[in-house]
């Protein structure tokens, strides 16, 4: 995983920091996030040093300020626009979830192939497949999420590489490969049958 | 990642050779399934000796004759029942996704405290949360997912390792930990901004 468990690990320090905020915690030690996360404190201060967070005067650090920090590393201190390409069941879940817009992530539209999904009206408009490249192009979009069938993923992935797509995050058991876009995928088929290993081999 | 990264390549020869199987294809080479998922021939070579796969006479694998051992393996040759506890937008799209019931995953139940959604007369019965532990107990219930908000989380948790669960697929952004029980994370948000990431820091 290399780069990536050091930005897993932020993003791990980021969900906890927040949640001692909501409770009331001002300042916060190594050692508690080291604790809760199952890592060592000393990779902790390892992995603030290396983003430039710096401790607070008296020790520990102070949690308005490592927040900030991070979220500009993660460059999620500004807002992204995102698409859902495919308004099925996991789409419209993930159209509708408040959680995104406090993290700065705006869905501003969704696409599919089903006429009675089309509704340019509705507060997240969802457009048909055809204007997917158009919209993509003239709306400057660089992230989107993928939730149609398997045999439809292929060909919205070409759609999307064409309008420019930088990352797509992949809901279909597909193994979508490009050169041009960073895919992650998210395969929940997968971590059923992982658990029914893990639990049957015990 | 360790037994886990094993798991999840036998995951995607399964996915792959069910979608060649579909489109006609009776064999496999394992220069096919390297290519296709980036790994090296030998290394899906080693993976098949230690699972006990054999290849076909005049070379290559015999398609069925794998997936069949693969679930074997997987444990997955059986049915296994799992309950949704939290049956809001991302619970609701997990009970109605036809998918796992060909992977022999059958939904049984799902758990919720809003009143609008309990209903004990549709084809996968909502029950209230106060029933989850007996309904665990009394229908030997070793998986489940869990799509309840955050601070619902640590409690149902609790009420699944008294009730026997062994396996949760766990939805929510906390960090669960529990001894008794193997928990898989899937943090959609983390994996969205671990995409933003990849793409501004290019
Ligand atoms: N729902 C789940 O629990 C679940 C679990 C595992 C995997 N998945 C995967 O996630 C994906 C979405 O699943 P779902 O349950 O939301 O399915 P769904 O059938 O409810 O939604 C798919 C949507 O895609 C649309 N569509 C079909 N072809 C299209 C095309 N060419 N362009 C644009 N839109 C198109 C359909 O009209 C539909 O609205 C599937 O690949 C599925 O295998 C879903
Ligand atoms: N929808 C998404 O796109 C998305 C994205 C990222 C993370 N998540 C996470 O997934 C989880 C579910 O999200 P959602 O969008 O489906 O939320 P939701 O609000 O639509 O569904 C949550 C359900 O849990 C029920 N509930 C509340 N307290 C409960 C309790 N104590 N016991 C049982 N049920 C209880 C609610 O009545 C509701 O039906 C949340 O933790 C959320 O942060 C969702």
């Amino acid at each position: 995983m290399g780069a990536d468990d050091k930005v897993y690990r932020l993003l791990n320090y980021k969900n906890l920091l927040n949640r001692l905020k909501s409770i009331g915690f001002v300042k916060v030690f190594s050692d508690n996030l080291a604790d809760t996360l199952d890592i060592s404190p000393s990779l902790v201060r390892k992995d603030f040093r290396e983003f430039g967070i710096r401790g607070a005067q008296k020790g520990g650090y102070t949690i308005e300020a490592v927040l900030i920090k991070i979220n500009e590393v993660l460059g999620i201190d500004k807002k992204h626009k995102i698409i859902i390409v495919g308004a099925g069941r996991i789409g419209q879940a993930l159209m509708h979830f408040p959680g995104f817009r406090k993290e700065g992530i705006i869905v501003s539209a969704g696409f599919d192939t089903d006429p009675e999904k089309i509704d340019g009206q509705t507060d997240i408009p969802i457009f048909h497949i055809k204007e997917l490249t158009d919209y993509i192009k003239k709306n400057n979009i660089k992230l989107a999420i993928l939730t149609v069938p398997e045999n439809a993923a292929m060909g919205c992935l070409d759609m999307m590489e064409v309008g420019g797509v930088k990352g797509i995050l992949n809901f279909t058991s597909m193994n979508l490969k490009s050169l041009k876009v960073a895919i992650n995928n998210v395969n929940i088929g997968n971590e059923i049958e992982n658990l029914i290993f893990t639990i049957t081999k015990k």
